[in-house]
């Protein structure tokens, strides 16, 4: 499995903490910076990290894309059209490969962006007009999935009334998003590991319940009451960890999309997604 | 006494509960929100409120000016300009009632912009380039304290190392702020309420080795260990209480801003910064 994920999302929503907490023991096998333009001209810099990962037994070759400058800047027009232009250079490219002569179907390099986690800055209010505008954009390209990251820094009320209110404004705008299938989860007996935390429901696992799922991340690792080396955040209040359910939804984000949904999200991204690329295109 | 603050920074940072957080049980006087508009005719709004504190038996009426869409937009470019032509509103008004034939010096209003908090968000990145642009600004024309808010998201040593980078920056950008003066503190029996606590000092209380300011708000009451009733935040993994040195400054810049320095915040907008605005006027 090559799983190709693009993180997008303001500078400081702790994507890249987020993206190394992916990865905790497993093979890194490298990051490059590459510069892509926009229609204007303008270069933004991506940074590629390649990782090989053992879930369950199955090897999953993830490739993170992420945007550093995006929604830096005083002025943040049009940041979101360098990152659709990416997304459409690589299906471009699939399709030159697809239809060139000496084509390979068994072998063919998809770098395809499977999944889009769009992070939202946690600042209580909701959805600013820059997340609005990008994520309208990227929904028509590719699946997103939305994300609060440094979730850490909202209470279990905040927390549910944030996502509450997200939640509203994704359908207010009419914002297209990975349409997450029925549960279908192979390993039933890590059951409660789906159960939703914090948002206040605990009846029946189901991932459209949390979204945006309310990540935390870290790069250093705290040894919890049992002894255990975890990720975490150690505060003079308390120690957060990444990987405790009732603190936040990164365990479960991380097992639906490197586990549970890894072959819809690459099927909805060729027979959807990839299809409207190829349909727009032979008809222009 | 009567304190004219100004709170500036992007939506989200915590200003409105920090506001909230200033005073506890004084008494609420109102709130109000007004237009104001840049040179380029935009319109941003304002929320004025006030508020009349008892520190330690002085009298304090306080006004303080929020400053909501700042920051907010796709496109940010001269959100400053609104602030500043504010600030020089109050400057101009001022003015004209020093020159007016009926003037009563014993009881001029004074409007004028005392102290501007400027909220940076806590991204652990550093500077944004509207902070540097904005703050620049500023601090030609007002009395600017930096803050970071929401301070709670960040460990101890995430908030030395976030202090120290903008320090830097705030130097490298040659950004012009309140200076403080030497620490006179007339209750200085309370003096270990000046140890600076997260950045890793603990020798001298020094107003300017604490800078920016790492503050927290809360709009709810939490009961401590102790018993009392103070302001918290309640998360799964532990309570941050505002009033806590140990947890960040919030305690030490509400002494700084209404007790110790309360006279040298406004003769210093008196004397120097108001002075200039005279001065540009009469000789244009
Ligand atoms: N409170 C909190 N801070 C975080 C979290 N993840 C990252 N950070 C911190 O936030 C800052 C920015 O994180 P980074 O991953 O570089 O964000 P990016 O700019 O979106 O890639 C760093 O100081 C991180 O240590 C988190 O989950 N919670
Ligand atoms: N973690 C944390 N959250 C805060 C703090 N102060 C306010 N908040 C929350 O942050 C969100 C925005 O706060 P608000 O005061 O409205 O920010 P403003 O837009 O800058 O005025 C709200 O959900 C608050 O409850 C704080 O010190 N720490």
């Amino acid at each position: 499995f090559a799983l190709n994920l693009l993180v997008v999302g303001e500078t400081g929503t702790g994507k890249s903490t987020f993206i190394n907490s992916l990865f905790s023991s497993d093979i890194y096998d490298g990051k490059e910076s590459l510069g892509i333009s926009n229609r204007i001209g303008q270069t933004i810099q991506v940074e590629k990290t390649r990782v090989t990962l053992m879930e369950k037994g199955v090897q999953v070759r993830l490739t993170i894309v992420d945007v550093p400058g995006f929604g830096h800047y005083v002025d943040n027009s049009n940041t979101w059209n360098s990152v659709v232009a990416y997304i459409d250079k690589r299906y471009h490219e699939y399709l030159e490969r697809e239809m060139s002569v000496k084509r390979n179907l068994e072998s063919q390099l998809d770098d395809r962006v499977h999944c889009c986690l769009y992070f939202i800055a946690p600042n209580g209010h909701g959805l600013r007009p820059l997340d609005i505008s990008a994520m309208k954009a990227l929904g028509t390209k590719v699946n997103v999935i939305p994300v609060i990251g440094r979730a850490d820094t909202l209470t279990s009320d905040e927390c549910r009334e944030f996502k509450e209110k997200i939640r509203r404004e994704l359908k207010e705008h009419d914002i297209k998003l990975y349409d997450f299938p029925a549960e279908n989860d192979p390993d039933a007996d890590e059951e409660d590991e789906l159960k939703p935390t914090r948002n206040g429901h605990s009846k029946e696992p189901n991932a459209k319940a949390l979204l945006p799922f309310a990540v935390i991340g870290s790069n250093t690792f705290i040894e919890n009451k049992d002894g255990r080396k975890v990720r975490g955040r150690k505060y003079p209040w308390g120690t957060v960890e990444i990987d405790n359910s009732d603190h936040c939804d990164f365990t479960v984000l991380r097992r639906l999309l490197l586990r549970i949904h890894l072959s819809d999200l690459m099927d909805v991204t060729d027979q959807v997604h990839y299809e409207n690329y190829r349909c727009e295109y032979f008809n222009k």
